[in-house]
């Protein structure tokens, strides 16, 4: 554990507050993408089935079950109390409702959750079911947030907190690339290419959304995304 | 594989 990882994960932590707190007291999930907040719950699943089976400290432990009660909530909010406000429209895929011409599937299905898995199959750190869905669950999350990106390229500006949010999960993202850096240098046999890849590409989708984000902060004006 | 890492991070 180094201070750049603890950032990265407190970050993550707050974003969920973040995200939870501003349904709460809008008692709305306006412009949040409920496709993004399911694959992160499918994320979180897989990838931390190992509770059941590996410990790595009471830290990891009790930040999983957050991770996935937090996630886990957040859905369940947004297909009950807070179902009204939720932007169906906005948050529809290329591709949505209309797979091979017909197929029920949606996009996020076609286009995000079964590459993910293809990918996971041909690339993973042992071909056992609990590594296959590790892997697939890192390509998953790197790619999870694209329908929250989506919704907010149609809307072209977001809720204040609603890009708080964004903004925390794509920091964390950051601090853990800093993380891994620290790590390979720090430490002999450290070595997870896998995971670094999807990281980057993970953080690289935010690159757009940092800078315009940067841009709104620092000319106090609100946030706009061009086109 | 070197696994010596394990899934240790979140």
């Amino acid at each position: 554990m180094n201070i750049f990882r603890l950032s990265g994960d407190m970050l993550h932590l707050i974003s969920f507050l973040v995200l939870m707190y501003r349904m709460r007291g809008q008692r709305s999930c306006r412009g949040v993408s409920l496709k993004s907040q399911i694959l992160f719950l499918i994320v979180f699943c897989c990838r931390y089935l190992d509770l059941f089976f590996s410990f790595v400290s009471l830290y990891n432990t009790m930040m999983k079950i957050f991770f996935i009660s937090a996630t886990a909530t957040i859905v369940y909010w947004m297909l009950t109390k807070y179902r009204s406000s939720y932007d169906m429209d906005n948050d529809k895929l290329h591709g949505d409702g209309s797979f091979m011409g017909h197929l029920p599937p949606h996009g996020v299905l076609g286009y995000i959750i079964v590459p993910c898995f293809l990918l996971a199959l041909i690339w993973n750190e042992g071909f056992e079911a609990f590594e296959i869905l590790w892997a697939f669950s890192i390509y998953l999350e790197a790619v999870a947030i694209l329908p929250q990106l989506f919704m907010l390229q149609k809307t072209k500006e977001g809720e204040a907190f609603t890009l708080l949010y964004i903004f925390c999960v794509g920091a964390y993202r950051g601090l853990y690339i800093i993380n891994w850096i620290y790590r390979y240098f720090t430490e002999k046999h450290y070595w997870q290419p896998l995971v670094w890849v999807s990281g980057v590409v993970q953080t690289l989708l935010y690159a757009d959304f940092f800078y315009y984000y940067w841009i709104a902060l620092r000319d106090g004006a609100k946030f706009q995304l061009p086109g | 594989t070197d696994k010596l890492t394990g899934h240790d991070e979140l």
